[in-house]
């Protein structure tokens, strides 16, 4: 099928953790 | 009985507010930098870019990142691999293809955006396999 999309879930950490400030 | 506080929690919350920000992207509002990306002019808010990449977390979180409002990415990444990584920031949602996934992959490089270079080796690999 032309167009279409396969999801697939990504349950983990996407992006950087700013650090807390120490 | 006897709770101390009652807490309502609103689980789509994040997702609303990711959506309207990426609206507010999309109609051009509060964006405060503009990414030559290839020659191209992408506009985007420096908070979500800095929220999103260690990149631009280390460009933008010092004083040296305030007056910058137009930022070009010189021997930085190719609009063909930055620009599902934009949408990505604003949506959760990266559009990766055979043909398109070594460019996002060197442009996570670039931006260090770790866990999507995870991905994209993830989805490279498998690309491969029969």
């Amino acid at each position: 099928h032309e167009g279409l999309v396969a999801t697939v879930k990504e349950a983990g950490r996407s992006i950087h953790e700013i650090p807390r400030e120490e | 009985e006897g709770a101390l506080g009652y807490v309502r929690e609103f689980t789509r919350h994040s997702s609303d507010v990711l959506g309207n920000l990426n609206e507010l992207r999309l109609r051009g509002i509060l964006t405060d930098v503009t990414l030559l990306v290839g020659g191209q002019p992408l506009r985007a808010h420096k908070a979500v870019l800095i929220a999103c990449s260690g990149f631009f977390y280390s460009i933008f979180r010092g004083r040296a990142g305030v007056g910058v409002d137009v930022l070009s990415l010189p021997g930085g990444p190719e609009a063909r691999g930055f620009a599902p990584l934009l949408d990505f920031m604003y949506t959760s949602r990266l559009r990766l293809s055979p043909a398109t996934a070594p460019a996002v992959l060197a442009a996570a490089t670039y931006l260090q955006m770790e866990h999507v270079v995870q991905a994209c080796h993830r989805f490279i690999q498998a690309s491969y396999e029969p």
